[in-house]
């Protein structure tokens, strides 16, 4: 919540008092304007020189508010095979989805028309693609229109949101990216923005849209204006940021241009984020136009934040970075961005490693985690695939499975941080699994590549499905991208430094077995933190605008970065750069002697002190041993591991092993049995433990071994005895024999044929037959055959074996024997 | 069951050789080509004016000569794909 900001921008455009979303001139409670967009335009970056194209249902080209800015050579019509993207008029006006998102980009301002593009001074045009048969072939098309002179592609559409759909971009549309990000915009790479998709409702998961899914597009999702997630909005790792758009009814919507030269302020979905932000973008790119399509989202990802945005997931990432499946890295800061892009240096170069490629099928089980780990170097042997700090990551993966929409899965990266890939999705109940789909997270954004890698993959039946058709992973691979070196070093020092806090002072470590030798920890500086000042500067500034967490010895700037030395605790080291803050992070411990922020013992998440058996709680993925006070990955033997708290719990003590709970054992200690799944004393034979009388008792005199009394309670039966229907007896009924079992000291009662009364040996082995059956050699027949085959007659049954076929045997073999 | 394709009279082929090559090819086997697909070097847009407009089967016939083509690297009969309004 903001307060009204007095020196708000006025604009005569009628509508601009309704664009909530932009400023706070309405003067009320609900005022939001955490996007910072007048705070950009304030600087002077309005989208000059900028183009966007919108890749939808056409754009009014001779809307008011769209024609001064509207730009003829951005524009196309694949549809109609032409240049004039303007829709086609029908009575529901269904063709305004075009004309309703360009409006947000690039309106007029001070027009006293309609409302404010976020960019309105960019160069808009529009793309007709989407009325009429969509093909490969028309959105390779699409998206590869004038690359060299459109900046920014915005698309607010993609494959059905319905719940249960898989698709993405075919072969042609794949390599109209591929080319896109390589060539467009001469070299530095087209800028695709795609809404991340409406299928809330549905249980949709963005994942299954290989649009939103891509590398290659910012996928964008929505907030309300309240900061809930609406109910259209689709969760998954693939999403970057977040924009304001339409949320329940009583939530306001969005304005913009509508169609036949009309405004809406009832426009809605994720549909109104992508080309918001394609509009932020072009702002950004205003302030600097060097930028690459990776600089631009590397951008995002650095200025978005979590704000208001209510989200159950938010998790802070192995390199500092707050982000969620629903908001990805937050909600855009216009003003962030276009204050970090004008200073902003290019990224290294993009490099891309397939760190892990596994081919071995494995069963996926029922319910249980199918996890399956990979440990990498990221490709530190060769220098042109090298990552070492991450950008995007994809897992490539073929599953076979009965209902795919039964599916979750998860990646864990070597610090720790765990992206859902899928979701269960219940409308998904598609047999036809996955084939090298490829899943991809931005949740590991600036992280270490190296170490150790886990996909977890959980089948849990949403309905009652056959228990032996089981899914199955075929083959996965692990494709990591990123930069060899750390994407902002190549800064002024200043910048450089405060970067580097930003990325590495939360940084977790990664396992043990993960570190080259080269990558062990640094050990933390000791001495204060005295940062490098320039003479004469300092003073000025420590006098007025130091950072409140700076200590007495004053500053070189008004950021926490820039103390000289701090009033509560350092964090950081001279390497990476410091800090002063008032409270350590997770991961860190206060030393209040030293006064620093020191870092903790691996998995721990909380701690007293640096060592091993000084953690008051751990990170993810790792477990509390409380009588240790150490963090596990795995309990030890005699503990479990409690889920909920996240600690290494005791086992009951007759359990050596447990799960669950302390009583649901799985090995017993010695003295000890394992019956219904609790350790039991073990008793004499003959007899059995009972639980409340707790001392041995008799068992029945029919069974060896018992659980219980009863006659039905045998585990083996007494000498002589056979098992049969539960029981132990003396001897088989009519119709069934015993017969011996490997494993088992009794003998089973099994059931003879199904004509015999009687029968030894094996069921087939007739000793006495039913009533209208005759005996013939060991089997019964039935009395109801003819005895006057002839010769010819027999011999075809011969010569074709019929005596032989169990469907025959009835009516041909006393047949044939009787006729010779 | 998912829905069944729908496959319409238009092509994606991949011919080696240029536009001029590509136009031959096209006009040898029945076919008009649209021209390039966007940026993407030898990938041409062809239509076919005597096969169904809208399809759930895939055209064989003439199409497979144009695969046997030797300046055809690779083709693909377009498909519909359900594509929505967010």
């Amino acid at each position: 919540q903001v307060r009204s900001d007095p020196q708000a921008l006025y604009f005569n455009d009628p509508i601009w008092s309704n664009m909530w979303y932009l400023h706070c001139g309405d003067k009320n409670s609900r005022c939001r304007s955490e996007m910072n967009v007048q705070a950009a335009w304030k600087r002077g970056y309005t989208g000059k020189n900028v183009v966007v194209t919108i890749l939808d249902d056409g754009i009014e080209r001779n809307h008011p508010d769209l024609a001064p800015n509207y730009d003829s050579y951005a524009s196309y019509d694949v549809n109609g095979n032409d240049y004039d993207p303007s829709p086609r008029y029908d009575a529901s006006n269904e063709n305004k989805h075009g004309t309703r998102c360009a409006g947000e980009v690039a309106a007029s301002a001070n027009n006293s028309y309609c409302i404010v593009g976020i960019a309105y001074n960019a160069k808009i045009g529009g793309i007709r693609m989407l009325d009429g048969d969509v093909t490969d072939v028309v959105e390779a098309k699409s998206l590869g229109i004038r690359p060299n002179y459109i900046d920014i592609y915005s698309a607010s559409w993609g494959p059905d949101d319905d719940g249960k759909t898989v698709d993405g971009p075919g072969r042609l549309a794949k390599q109209a990216f591929e080319y896109g990000i390589k060539k467009g915009r001469q070299g530095l790479g087209s800028i695709f923005v795609w809404a991340s998709g409406n299928g809330g409702r549905e249980g949709d998961y963005c994942s299954c849209d290989g649009y939103t899914n891509s590398i290659y597009t910012i996928s964008v999702s929505s907030a309300t204006e309240n900061g809930y997630k609406p109910w259209y909005l689709e969760e998954c790792a693939s999403t970057l940021a977040t924009t304001y758009s339409s949320g329940a009814f009583y939530e306001r919507k969005i304005v913009t241009t509508d169609l036949r030269q009309r405004c809406t302020d009832g426009h809605t979905g994720t549909s109104v984020s992508a080309p918001m932000v394609a509009g932020i973008i072009a702002l950004a790119l205003e302030a600097n136009s060097q930028l690459t399509w990776r600089d631009v989202q590397h951008l995002l990802v650095k200025t978005s934040r979590p704000a208001h945005l209510k989200a159950s997931d938010w998790k802070v990432n192995g390199a500092g970075h707050k982000v969620s499946h629903f908001y990805g890295f937050g909600l855009v800061d216009a003003e962030a961005l276009v204050v970090e892009a004008k200073k902003w240096t290019a990224v290294p170069s993009q490099h891309m490693c397939v760190a892990a490629s596994d081919k071995r099928p494995r069963s996926i089980p029922l319910v249980q985690v199918l996890r399956t780990t990979a440990l990498t170097s990221a490709c530190a042997e060769h220098s042109d695939q090298r990552v070492v700090y991450l950008e995007h990551v994809v897992v490539r993966t073929s599953i076979s499975h009965p209902r795919r929409g039964d599916l979750q899965i998860y990646l864990v990266s070597p610090s720790g941080t765990k992206s859902q890939l899928l979701a269960k999705r219940l409308l998904d109940l598609s047999n036809e699994g996955f084939t090298n789909w490829e899943f991809m997270t931005v949740h590991c954004w600036g992280e270490k590549a190296e170490g150790q890698w886990t996909l977890e993959i959980q089948d849990l039946p949403s309905q009652v499905r056959n228990p032996e058709k089981q899914g199955k992973l075929k083959e996965w691979s692990l494709i990591l991208y990123g930069t060899a070196e750390h994407p902002y070093h190549t800064f002024s020092a200043h910048q450089s430094r405060s970067r580097m806090l930003e990325l590495s002072a939360p940084e977790l470590e990664p396992p043990k077995a993960a570190l080259s030798p080269s990558q062990v920890e640094v050990p933390e500086d000791e001495e204060d933190y005295t940062a490098q000042s320039t003479p004469g500067s300092a003073n000025i500034l420590q006098t007025s605008v130091c950072h409140p967490e700076c200590g007495d010895k004053g500053c070189d700037g008004p950021n926490a970065d820039q103390c000289l030395n701090c009033v509560h605790f350092s964090l950081g080291s001279v390497k990476t750069s410091r800090k002063c803050v008032s409270v350590c992070p997770l991961g860190y411990f206060g030393d209040t002697a030293a006064r620093r922020c020191r870092r903790c013992h691996k998995g721990c998440e909380t701690c007293s002190s640096r060592a091993a058996t000084q953690c008051l709680s751990c990170r993810r993925g790792f477990y509390h041993h409380q009588e240790m006070n150490t963090c596990v990955t795995l309990c030890p033997a005699g503990f479990y591991a409690d889920e909920s708290q996240k600690n290494c719990l005791k086992c009951h003590p007759s359990c050596k092993k447990c799960v669950d709970e302390p009583e649901k054992c799985t090995v017993c200690k010695e003295g000890f049995s394992l019956a219904r799944g609790s350790c039991i004393p073990d008793c004499e034979p003959g007899t059995y433990f009972d639980s409340e009388l707790i001392r041995c008792g008799e068992c029945h005199h029919t069974c060896g071994t018992c659980v219980g009394p009863g006659r039905e309670e045998c585990i083996h039966c007494a000498k002589n005895f056979h098992f049969h229907d539960w029981k132990c007896v003396p001897a088989c009924g009519e119709g069934f024999y015993p017969e011996e079992m490997p494993g088992l000291p009794h003998k089973v009662c099994r059931r003879c044929d199904e004509n015999c009364l009687s029968c030894a040996g094996s069921s087939r082995n007739c000793s006495r037959c039913k009533t209208g059956f005759t005996q013939l050699g060991t089997s019964c027949i039935t009395n109801h055959t003819c005895s006057n085959a002839d010769e010819t007659f027999c011999e075809m049954v011969k010569s074709n074996r019929l005596c032989e076929r169990k469907l025959f045997i009835q009516f041909c073999c006393r047949t044939c024997l009787l006729a010779g | 069951p998912p829905p069944r394709p729908v496959y319409t009279n238009h092509w994606a082929v991949q011919v080696l050789g240029g536009p001029a090559e590509a136009d031959r090819v096209a006009a040898a086997h029945g076919y008009l080509n649209l021209g390039q697909i966007g940026n993407l070097e030898d990938y041409y847009h062809f239509y076919h004016s005597k096969t169904f407009k809208r399809s759930t089967l895939s055209s064989r016939g003439p199409h497979t000569f144009l695969r046997m083509d030797p300046q055809v690297k690779w083709l693909q009969q377009q498909e519909v794909k359900r594509r929505v309004k967010r």
